[in-house]
């Protein structure tokens, strides 16, 4: 059974759809059958891969508001080797509005994706910076939970109100849902800035471990992701990183981040 | 009358508390009374002068939600010289559920701030990553508008949907509202993709002059910011750019953004 990993973080711009782009296309990269699914309605992942909007007739945005469309009508097969994507579009913002009142409204993708979840290795979901309907629908369809983050004080804020949120879903709606791991986003990893947050998360980490608490196996992933501007510049020329640039260090540190979460899954 | 500026861009981690606290810092230093409002639940320009929320009796969701409180009970005077602040708290992100029936709900800041608006030559609106009420609020407010944004492909997009929202404001509740400035922050000025996002932004506002347009008379603001590590470490130490490093690029960069500004509105 598939692990099924959302990418989340109420902070805006800290890395989520690089980081889901770029871990999933390396995945593919190394064989694992993968899905990609977007569920900002600024569509990031979308463009990642070039996909365009105006073209897209089905996507998530159909799957969670028309009962009569199906995970099969909104799957994009092979936008890489190995690699399907569920698509967003814009209209996807009006979802949370649409949604708000069906009793079942946080478990809608959970319940739509689950005909083909079995086909993949891997499932990850991009998040929009929010802690709304979308992002719960991913909480409860995930099994895991990465947090992209840039090494700045202020993020630091932002991860426990994270992990509060985090912390009511499993008690409610997902009790097998953890955290399991956090990516250093844009690192700067020569400023002692960066150094000491570092420090600062593996040291909360450690003490978790003691806790029954659904973040008590997370850690800080390795390697951390330079910033390079690399990355910025994939999207706009609609592909991920290892179509764009696949010998910059941003690629470097995405493959090497996949091929340990290869070893840490048992995956390789 | 005073300049009263809105900080805005939906997405997240760009800039906007960094630029209204650096500038707003500035624009004191240089002699102007300055006020800045931290319209923010996240309260990071609240952070950025070292206020402690919890020693905070009275804050801007106060000043939304209580009809008996007035803006001299929450302004904070000379928390530097020449610098008053109105603090957020966290439960400034409940006053947009609060205030969600009041047919008034847009315009409460403005008539709540009227009694001291002519007290300050300047006054900066730090606002959250939304276009929502609070945002909104500020809108009504202001009247003009700076946009914080980094120069990247994906930032481009929601410059769009700002300029649209900005336009429906003024044609509905503020006909003066302009939009006047984009700052670069965390620039990169090396890199083609950064000139190519700044060569585009150019010439979008040099065509948008012959327009009837919020935008038309915006520009560009020089210098743009330079990444500098030193503008993250600053909030870890509760004090601005210039109380923790006034010598680095970070300071350097918003200092001469400042002394520009001045020139441009005529109170040196
Ligand atoms: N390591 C990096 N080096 C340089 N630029 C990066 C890096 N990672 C991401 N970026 C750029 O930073 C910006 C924000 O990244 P990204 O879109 O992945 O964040 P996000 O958390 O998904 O944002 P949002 O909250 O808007 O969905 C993008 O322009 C992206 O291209
Ligand atoms: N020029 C810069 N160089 C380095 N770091 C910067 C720079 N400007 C801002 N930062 C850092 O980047 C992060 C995001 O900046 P900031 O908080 O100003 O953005 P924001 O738009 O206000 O974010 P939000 O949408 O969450 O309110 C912060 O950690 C800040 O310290
Ligand atoms: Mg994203
Ligand atoms: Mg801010």
């Amino acid at each position: 059974s598939p692990r099924v990993v959302a990418f989340i973080n109420q902070k805006g711009g800290v890395g989520k759809t690089t980081s889901t782009a770029s871990i999933g296309h390396a995945l593919a990269m190394a064989g694992r059958r993968v899905c990609l699914v977007d569920l900002d309605p600024q569509a990031h992942l979308t463009l990642h891969f070039g996909q365009d909007a105006d073209q897209l007739s089905r996507t998530v945005y159909d799957l969670l508001v028309d009962p009569t469309c199906t995970v099969e009508d909104v799957l994009r097969r092979d936008v890489r080797p190995n690699l399907d994507l569920v698509p967003a579009v814009v209209d996807l913002a009006a979802a949370e509005t649409e949604l708000a009142t069906r009793p079942d409204r946080t478990r809608i993708l959970s319940d739509r994706f689950a005909p083909v979840r079995d086909r993949f290795d891997v499932i990850l979901l991009d998040c929009p910076p929010s802690l709304g309907l979308l992002t719960l629908n991913a909480l409860v369809l995930a099994t895991e939970i990465f947090v992209p983050m840039q090494a700045h004080f202020l993020a630091l804020q932002g991860v426990g109100k994270l992990l509060e949120t985090v912390g009511m879903v499993s008690n409610s709606v997902n009790p097998r849902l953890r955290v399991t791991g956090i990516i250093l986003c844009m690192h700067d990893g020569q400023t002692s800035l960066a150094r000491e947050i570092v420090a600062d998360l593996d040291a909360f980490f450690h003490q978790a471990r003691e806790q029954s608490v659904p973040w008590s196996t997370c850690r800080v992933l390795r390697p951390p992701v330079r910033r390079n501007i690399k990355l910025a510049e994939a999207p706009s020329f609609g592909g991920s990183i290892f179509d764009y640039a696949p010998g910059c260090p941003g690629a470097s540190d995405y493959r090497a981040l996949a091929a340990q979460l290869l070893k840490d899954w048992g995956m390789q």
